[in-house]
């Protein structure tokens, strides 16, 4: 027969229990548990025939990880087999106790006396299922039960136990650079769904380079039945890839490549890395113009590559009629500058402005040049300056202080001819 | 101005007559070539207002007449009679005036510590107001005296004890008091507004140090004479003159 026990505590004894249990009985107790707590049995009484591995009668413990363990014997009498005085435990919230006699009790045996209780709160935290861990990364336990979290950067899975890494929607816009699996060289968390995107302008062509060490958890006779990285370009897939060996170099001959990669809820395996680099048609090499200088200097200007032209000092830039106050060319698509270059000329500071009551005397306008502003009888230059400006490298006139208003002609104040003059 | 000189023509070429419908009002002083400062109890309203310059005669038919485009009265002068702080004004001329030997704007002050009047420092009053004791008429020849500027805490004491038929009169940090303690020459009535200058000796150059503002009786020993202290109002001046310019 089968009896079910619960609740905090109970007893339960052999048949005829403290007489002598009968033959061929097989009786089980399943004995449950409140939720988050194991169990403790222990015995006040316990004599069953010995036997070698208790094979003629025993009391059978099998707990719910399915562990089992067989007693036999006379606690007194110090038999191997016999549970003494321990205390037997449950790693979980159930155990289920057999009592079994065979045909034969010839030297009246009388039984067991057993007690449990729910007592302890279970610790789900260090228990292992298959030899894993309760949880990926952090377990918290708490009476009942326990619960999962994530190291920064990682994200619990819906299934509340692994970590996986924030891996997805990442955008690679650098001409080169590189892409890993999440914690790359070590192992790649689980139950990760993983989407990098190289984005490049129109124009240039993505290479693919797997280095070592590449290790995706792969099997031997499916293709890539677990983990599993994806590439496509443009319309092209490459892939899947798994295994230990890395790929050979993939030319895309696209701008825009995506690189997915999944992996499963088992395995420990160290993941991948891809240098990516890039190539387009090059533009020209840009002249420097006379009194100019172009920068940066490079061998080659491809693609989005820029210069900058910066004239001498008393030089400006100019493209046709206009004045340029800054250039910057860029090269596009099919290797072509956007531009024309511009030239270098001296800079003009043009005819200076007139001032009331006063009057400027120039010759040239050009760059280093200078005028003189003077001022009508009865009036005089505020701030007692000598009126004097000279063209800058700015294309201003600009006077010993750097200022480029003209100055203000205002009138002599207090200087009375007569009697007060003296 | 009592006991006064007759000033020759260019000689003080700053001075400003101000007419009120053609009779002398009292006088100005030219701080550009088209901004006159005199005094707030000078002014009322517009109407009627002009003023002459480049003349020491009265009938001058060389004077140069310009008209107001606007007036500036200090915001805190409130002329009631016993109270002449703040007073101080100025007028934006419509038009430029030419400027000649006979019409030169005097200077404003600067902000060193030179500037900063000393009791004792001569300076000299200029207009055509009245220019006899015994007399309430005004004077035909523009008039000047030297005069120096006397001790504030004597003056103000004097002006303190004093009680008039209308009540105390209020002497304060934005006057200075001169005149010579024995009377004699003043300023007087016709001459307000006009200019109180001084010689900068380190820019050989005449600058505004007062302004004719008030004074119990003219010319009489023991009251000096009052004037609105410029120095105090540089930067309001200088704030109108460059919003309005």
């Amino acid at each position: 027969g089968v009896e079910l026990l619960t609740g905090l505590f109970g007893s339960f004894t052999s048949p005829n229990f403290p007489n002598v249990y009968p033959n061929n009985q097989l009786i089980t107790w399943n004995i449950t548990a409140p939720a988050g707590h194991r169990l403790r049995l222990y015995f006040t009484h316990f004599e069953l025939e010995p036997s070698l591995h208790c094979e003629y009668d025993y009391l059978q413990l099998i707990s719910d990880d399915n562990s089992t363990v067989r007693f036999c014997g006379e606690g007194e009498k110090n038999y191997a087999d016999s549970p003494k005085n321990a205390d037997l435990y449950s790693s979980m919230t159930t155990m289920s106790v057999t009592f079994r006699s065979d045909y034969s009790n010839e030297e009246r045996f009388t039984g067991f006396q057993a007690y449990y209780t729910a007592e302890e709160d279970i610790d789900e935290c260090v228990i292992a299922v298959d030899g894993e861990r309760a949880c990926d990364h952090y377990c918290h336990n708490y009476i009942g039960s326990f619960y999962c979290t994530c190291r920064l950067g990682y994200q619990l899975h819906a299934n509340k136990k692994d970590c996986t890494a924030e891996c997805s929607g990442q955008v690679l816009i650098d001409r080169s650079g590189e892409l890993t699996s999440p914690d790359y060289p070590l192992f790649y968390p689980r139950m990760s769904q993983c989407d990098y995107t190289i984005r490049l302008p129109d124009g240039f062509q993505i290479n693919l380079d797997f280095v070592e060490i590449f290790d995706v958890e792969t099997h031997p006779g499916v293709s890539c039945p677990y983990d599993v990285l994806m590439i496509t370009a443009d319309s092209r897939e490459y892939g899947p890839f798994c295994g230990t060996k890395p790929p050979a170099r993939i030319e895309t001959g696209a701008h825009q490549v995506r690189v997915t990669f999944r992996s499963d809820g088992s395995g420990k395996n160290r993941g991948w890395k891809i240098k990516y680099s890039s190539t387009a048609k090059p533009c020209p090499n840009p002249m420097a113009p006379l009194r100019g200088r172009i920068y940066p200097q490079q061998d080659q200007y491809i693609l989005t590559d820029t210069f900058n032209v910066t004239c001498d000092l008393g030089f400006q830039l100019t493209l046709g009629d206009e004045k340029l106050p800054f250039y910057q060319a860029t090269c596009l698509k099919g290797g072509f500058w956007d531009g024309p270059l511009p030239l270098c000329t001296l800079v003009d500071c043009e005819a200076p402005n007139n001032v009331n009551n006063g009057s400027v005397q120039f010759s040239t306008t050009t760059y280093k040049s200078q005028i003189k502003y003077s001022c009508e009888e009865l009036y005089t230059i505020k701030d007692d300056t000598d009126g004097v400006y000279t063209c800058a490298d700015d294309g201003y006139w600009r006077d010993a202080l750097g200022r480029k208003s003209p100055p203000d002609c205002i009138p002599i104040c207090g200087k009375p001819t007569g009697r007060l003059a003296k | 101005v009592i006991g006064g000189e007759d000033a020759q023509k260019n000689e003080i070429p700053w001075q400003v007559m101000i007419l009120k419908g053609g009779r002398l009002k009292g006088g100005g002083v030219l701080l550009r070539d088209d901004w006159v400062l005199t005094a707030a109890h000078v002014l009322q309203d517009m109407s009627g207002l002009a003023v002459k310059l480049g003349l020491v005669k009265r009938s001058d038919p060389d004077a140069v007449v310009a008209f107001p485009k606007d007036i500036f009265i200090h915001p805190s002068y409130h002329h009631d009679g016993l109270n002449f702080d703040h007073d101080i004004a100025l007028i934006k001329l419509k038009q430029k005036v030419p400027l000649s030997a006979a019409i030169m704007p005097v200077c404003l002050p600067g902000k060193e510590e030179r500037f900063i009047l000393q009791t004792n420092d001569y300076g000299t009053v200029s207009g055509w107001g009245v220019w006899h004791k015994t007399s309430n008429r005004g004077s035909y020849n523009l008039k000047y005296a030297e005069i120096p500027v006397a001790d504030f805490a004597e003056c103000k004491a004097k002006y303190d004890a004093l009680v008039t038929p209308n009540g105390r009169l209020v002497v304060t940090d934005n006057m200075v008091c001169a005149g010579l303690e024995q009377g004699g020459v003043d300023s007087c009535q016709g001459d307000s507004g006009g200019p109180y200058v001084f010689l900068d000796k380190q820019s050989r150059s005449w600058y505004i140090g007062g302004i004719v503002s008030w004074g119990y009786t003219c010319a009489e020993a023991g009251y000096y004479g009052m004037y609105t202290k410029v120095t105090n109002y540089i930067d309001w001046i200088e704030d109108i003159m460059l919003k309005n310019s």
